[in-house]
């Protein structure tokens, strides 16, 4: 379930830095 | 066998080349040998061709799962070849057979940094913090790490309860995370200001308030669990919602799919199981 969200979060991440 | 043997008197001496000779003669004659396959990986990684010893020491694993030593052997060909993530995934194998330590998880974290990866890079320091808490060297790492990623900003209290506050504590460690100390508006509106990405609760009116507003974060609402909330679910603007966490279960998402028939056009929706 954590990994779930901590993938979640990891995506994020990626679209945030490729925004940047 | 001869070839074999004298393929390891070989290696044991440094002559790899011709070391190399005699166990691939061995191979043409017994291919599935895990042994020899190991050896002949040892042999290839020696020679620093790492990727052909990666090839043999997955051979051998197929062949006999329970070798911790070439699980070793494959988790350091993984990274002289910058496979980090591919020397993560065995990590939970080889530490059921006791091999894994705290100066591979931290070499395995340097080759992901290496490589701008940082949620890889701090999950390998967290993990070697589990295994050996005493390195105090690795706890400002963490700290630097963390602070270069996106920042997370829960609009609910710490230690609400449920399923949220668990998820909350997971992410803490591997982000810079701050809560809401008070509903004030302003409050509200600087922790927004101040993430980069925003966690709403389901049936939160901070989360209608804030999906009508211009978006200046990514935003998160969930995990939406059996609780529906018709006139609630109605009221988010939900094309500005980046993610609705879900949790799996039949009713829950026939319900949600009822009450909201457009969502998944409007949001992403991440099925926790």
């Amino acid at each position: 379930q954590l990994d779930k969200i901590n993938g979640l979060l990891i995506e994020l991440e990626a679209e945030i830095e490729s925004e940047q | 066998l001869v070839h074999y043997e004298k393929g390891l008197e070989l290696a044991e001496a440094g002559k790899y080349c011709q070391a190399l000779e005699y166990m691939q003669e061995h191979l043409r004659r017994t291919p599935d040998d895990a042994e020899v396959l190991n050896d002949t990986g040892a042999i290839l990684y020696c020679l620093g061709r790492s990727d052909e010893a990666i090839d043999h020491f997955v051979k051998a694993r197929s062949t006999r799962n329970d070798s911790a030593e070439t699980l070793w052997n494959l988790a350091e060909a993984y990274l002289a070849t910058g496979k980090a993530s591919e020397a993560a995934e065995i990590f939970d194998d080889m530490d059921r057979m006791g091999v894994l330590n705290a100066d591979l998880l931290n070499r395995t974290a340097e080759v992901f940094l290496n490589q701008n990866n940082k949620a890889g890079a701090l999950e390998m320091l967290l993990r070697s913090l589990q295994v050996w808490s005493d390195q105090e060297v690795l706890r400002p790492m963490v700290d630097i790490i963390r602070s270069k990623r996106p920042k997370v900003a829960f609009l609910f209290k710490e230690n609400s309860t449920g399923a949220v506050n668990e998820i909350a504590r997971f992410v803490k460690e591997r982000f810079v995370v701050r809560f809401l100390e008070d509903s004030g508006e302003d409050q509200v509106q600087g922790l927004i200001e101040w993430s980069d990405i925003a966690w709403f609760e389901w049936g939160s009116d901070l989360a209608v308030t804030a999906s009508k507003q211009v978006k200046t974060c990514k935003t998160i609402i969930g995990p939406y669990l059996d609780e529906g909330n018709p006139q609630w679910s109605r009221a988010v603007n939900w094309t500005n919602i980046d993610v609705l966490v879900t949790v799996d279960g039949c009713t829950a998402q026939e319900a949600l799919a009822g009450e909201l028939p457009e969502l998944e056009s409007q949001t992403s929706i991440a099925v926790i199981p």
